[in-house]
């Protein structure tokens, strides 16, 4: 059995929107105790991922950035449910992140992946 | 052969120190494109954590924080390189953490453990 996204894929997440202020997606990722939040449309559809890491750009190289549109990742890595685990560990290793969103068909968010979660996968291993 | 963690962490990381103001640990967490430093003293000896999620808090509560003293982790959670994954799996998901700093008897930071390592680990299983 070849673990897929879903086994270990967390649905708890808080979606953010495009026009939110900046501090406000700061507040949010320390609400919700997280480095990343992915940017829907009113539909629930992916635009954007959000991170700790674009916050800390922001105040690395204060321009006129206002809000999440400003300074959110537009091409979003994403995997989805049935993906094989080794298959989304690749995207984020080759693209040095640490968290991939899992969408369904429709590009609607259903999950965050997050690297922490590849954790799951050694309970029942050793 | 249980992994320990000198088979997956990073010996390549940025040290900074606790003086550095909080605009040049955003800089050098941008330039090293990672999400977390460990702080350490003139002699190498862990004195805190900051990371990407610290710059955010600074921006979602800003207040006279001025350095990487006022806003790092001083209480840090460690590994060392003999260390079973598996135990440091167990601190990370309990401190809901992403990352290790791997420290040696005299605690000098020797490396980095962060959960995208984990990966290494699926490389030599499916
Ligand atoms: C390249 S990583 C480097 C920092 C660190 N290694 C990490 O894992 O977050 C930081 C950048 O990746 C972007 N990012 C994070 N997850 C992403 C994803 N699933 N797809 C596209 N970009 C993503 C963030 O928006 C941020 O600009
Ligand atoms: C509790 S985590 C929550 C965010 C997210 N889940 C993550 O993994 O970073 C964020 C806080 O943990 C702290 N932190 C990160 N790594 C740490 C470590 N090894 N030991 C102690 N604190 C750490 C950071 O300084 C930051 O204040």
């Amino acid at each position: 059995h070849v673990p897929r996204v879903i086994d270990i894929m967390d649905r708890r997440f808080i979606p953010i929107d495009e026009e939110s202020p900046i501090k406000v997606a700061a507040e949010t990722l320390l609400k919700d105790e997280t480095n990343h939040l992915p940017v829907v449309n009113k539909k629930g559809q992916l635009v954007g991922i959000v991170t700790t890491y674009d916050v800390s750009k922001a105040v690395a190289r204060p321009g006129n950035k206002t809000c999440v549109r400003d300074i959110m990742t537009k091409k979003v890595i994403t995997t989805n449910p049935d993906e094989a685990v080794d298959v989304a560990i690749q995207k984020l290793e080759r693209h040095n992140i640490s968290a991939l969103a899992v969408v369904d068909r429709e590009n609607k968010v259903v999950a965050m992946l997050t690297a922490i979660a590849l954790g799951k996968l050694f309970e029942q291993r050793w």
